[in-house]
Formats: structure tokens, C-alpha cells, sequence
């Protein structure tokens, strides 16, 4: 008899299950009736079978996003794990879809799924890609916009992953700033 | 501990055919 590797079939577990959300703009709809759950997932197996059978984010047309967020938590300000926050804020310019969007979203994800933050990912609430005609953003969502060593860590790992340069810079912001700003930009509570 | 998993280990299992 034939002795099969554990490896063939135990599938590798994420230390947490997450939600993969997709949000299309449809103006005749609420934004709550516009945000679907696609699919939640805590292995590494499963996540690939997810993100291989679905668009890329450069894909999607205007007006649409993608969120990963750990089970339980909503993708929205108003989630109690959400509401003390904020996000590390990577705006790309119109050129970057093409050049750079696809692999930090990616990269976003698998910093995620990994806990690439060490102890601090447990800040970590999800993340966002948005596709939009003046410029897509992403963002990691982090729970309290307090927790500044937490904070700071996942700013410069993530920093790091993406292969921003050092002499750029990358801001964040609290979710109470951003959903009462006047203008088109919000204050940095912290930038690395 | 936490189960952390560096980029290299997670993009190994992306076209990982399924073991029969």
C-alpha cells in the first residue's frame, strides 16, 4: 500500500478566515445593497482557487471594489472593529493601473493572509482596492487609529512589500477624518 | 504562535495542481 504525503491532502491553514466582498455602483441601489459577499476561505488552497477564478482587479470597471476583511468584520466605517480606525492609503496615478495595481493588490492580499505584520496584524482589519477613473486606491484598514507602534509597523512592512521607495511616502488616516473632511484630502495621523 | 507565511510559500500553492 502506497503511503500519500500529508502535503497532498491537508490543505494549509490561515490563522484566519477571511471575506473576500465585491462592491459594483449602482446609483439606483443603496451602497449597503451594492456590497456582496463573494466567498470567505482560511486556507492557503482555497484562497488561490478563489483569486484565480475571479477578475483582476484592473478588470473591474469603474466605480467597483474589492475588500478582504476577516470574517466577521464589514467592510464599512461602521463596523465596531472599523469605527476607532483608519487606513494606510496607497493612491495610484492613471498609469500605475496598468503598471502597478494588479501586483499591490495582490501583494495587499497576500500580506494579509500571511500575517506579514507579526503581533501587529492583529490590528489589521482588511483591506480595499478601488477602481476609480481619477485614480484606484488601496488600503489596509487597521483597527484603532491609537495604536501607533501597531500602526507604524504594518506602514513600514507594508511599505516595504510593496517596493515603495524609502524617499516616498505612504500616510494614514483615521476613518473619522476621512468621513468628515471638507476637502479632497484628509490629514495623515502618521506617515511612513 | 501565530501561522505567518512569507510571499515565496504563498505563490508556491498558486498553481498547485490538485494531488490525486
Amino acid at each position: 500500500q502506497e503511503i500519500v504525503s500529508p502535503e497532498c491532502y491537508i490543505k494549509h491553514p490561515l490563522q484566519n478566515r477571511w471575506s473576500l466582498w465585491f462592491f459594483k455602483n449602482d446609483k439606483s441601489k443603496t451602497w449597503q445593497a451594492n456590497l456582496r459577499l463573494i466567498s470567505k476561505f482560511d486556507t492557503v488552497e482555497d484562497f488561490w482557487a478563489l483569486y484565480n477564478h475571479i477578475q483582476l482587479s484592473s478588470n473591474l470597471m469603474s466605480g467597483c471594489d474589492y475588500s478582504l476583511f476577516k470574517d466577521g468584520i464589514e467592510p464599512m466605517w461602521e463596523d465596531e472593529r472599523n469605527k476607532k480606525g483608519g487606513r494606510w492609503l496607497i493612491t495610484l496615478n492613471k498609469q500605475q493601473r496598468k503598471l502597478d495595481l494588479d501586483r499591490f493588490w495582490l501583494e495587499t492580499m497576500l500580506c494579509l493572509i500571511g500575517e506579514a505584520f507579526d503581533d501587529s496584524s492583529d490590528d489589521v482589519c482588511g483591506a480595499v482596492v478601488n477602481i476609480r477613473t481619477k485614480g484606484d486606491k488601496i488600503a489596509v484598514w487597521t483597527t484603532d487609529y491609537e495604536n501607533k507602534d501597531a500602526i507604524t509597523h504594518i506602514g513600514r512592512v507594508y511599505k516595504e512589500r510593496l517596493g515603495i521607495p524609502l524617499k516616498m511616502t505612504i500616510g494614514y488616516q483615521s476613518h473619522a477624518d476621512t468621513a468628515t473632511k471638507s476637502g479632497s484630502t484628509t490629514k495623515n495621523k502618521f506617515v511612513v | 504562535g501565530k501561522r505567518q507565511y512569507n510571499r515565496d510559500f504563498l505563490l508556491g500553492f498558486q498553481f498547485m495542481p490538485a494531488c490525486v
